[in-house]
């Protein structure tokens, strides 16, 4: 019990178990053992836990329960199996819908974001290019690419972040400054960029995303000289990447 | 760690509403 109580106190495992609704129940309890016999659970099964859609179609199950280090891949395949079918199922069509509501488009948008769909980055970025696109859904779109953190979000927001436009610079740059950790990765080569407004787009967000202490200020970078300039893109690099380590190790292979 | 509630139905219900699946520990 205590090897158990423990894995489901470790990071791995309760990041890869963010999206699931969690639930127990007892093997011998009569009132589920209809549900225990559909999903393959025989009378005698030790200790395990079982991956179901909301419908109560079983998507796997892990009786590693005492070893976070294999449990915790075992609920993130679970999960991306159930999220790759609900993309399929569920949100492909709605992004095509042309007679979809605002309200209806922010909320696949929110689901994209909060189940990290990597799946339907292009779908998003096709809704930014809509024309009259309403500020509500240009801030759920952004919300989503940085949610997903994929290069070509990633990418997107940075442009439009260093775009000649203040209002939508200012939208997607506070939506890439709370992209995850493994976004600062596509950001490293911009810093180093040929357009000004891009590097610092760059930068604002990457301190903001591996939590940099002591960011310089915008003036900093048009009255600095050149050798204090690289000292400090040097020194941000350099925290970046430890942070984009643990990120790598801890979290992104349960995403 | 995580908290495990013991409703099932509730927790199916949970699940269809907001369209997440289900991590349901089975206890021999």
């Amino acid at each position: 019990v205590q090897g158990r109580q423990l894995a489901f106190s470790d990071r791995r495992v309760i990041y890869a178990a963010r999206n699931f609704v969690p639930v127990a129940a007892q093997r011998g309890d009569s009132r589920y053992s209809g549900l225990f016999q559909q999903l393959g659970i025989g009378p005698h099964a030790g200790y395990r836990g079982v991956f179901i859609t909301p419908d109560g179609a079983k998507l796997g199950e892990s009786a590693a329960l005492e070893d976070p280090a294999r449990l915790a891949p075992e609920i993130a395949m679970a999960f991306r199996s159930y999220r790759a079918q609900f993309y399929k199922d569920e949100l492909k069509a709605k992004f095509g819908d042309p007679n979809a509501t605002v309200q209806e488009t922010r909320d696949v948008l929110r689901k994209v974001a909060q189940m990290v769909v990597e799946q339907a980055d292009g779908d998003v970025l096709a809704i930014l290019d809509r024309p009259g696109l309403p500020t509500e859904l240009r801030v759920a779109a952004y919300q989503a690419l940085a949610d997903l953190g994929t290069s070509a979000a990633v990418e997107r927001l940075v442009e439009d972040a260093a775009g000649p436009d203040a209002a939508t610079a200012r939208l997607a740059g506070q939506a890439l400054a709370s992209a995850p950790v493994g976004a600062a990765e596509f950001l490293l080569d911009r810093l180093d960029d040929d357009n000004a407004a891009i590097r610092l787009a760059a930068y604002r967000a990457i301190t903001r995303i591996c939590e940099v202490p002591q960011p310089k200020s915008d003036n900093f970078w048009t009255n600095a000289k050149e050798k204090r300039a690289a000292e400090e893109l040097r020194r941000v690099r350099g925290l970046a990447e430890q942070c984009m380590t643990v990120w790598k190790r801890d979290y992104a292979p349960y995403r | 760690g995580i908290a495990w509630p013991r409703n099932v139905e509730q927790a199916i219900a949970e699940a269809k509403k907001t369209q997440r699946p289900i991590l349901l520990l089975v206890e021999g």
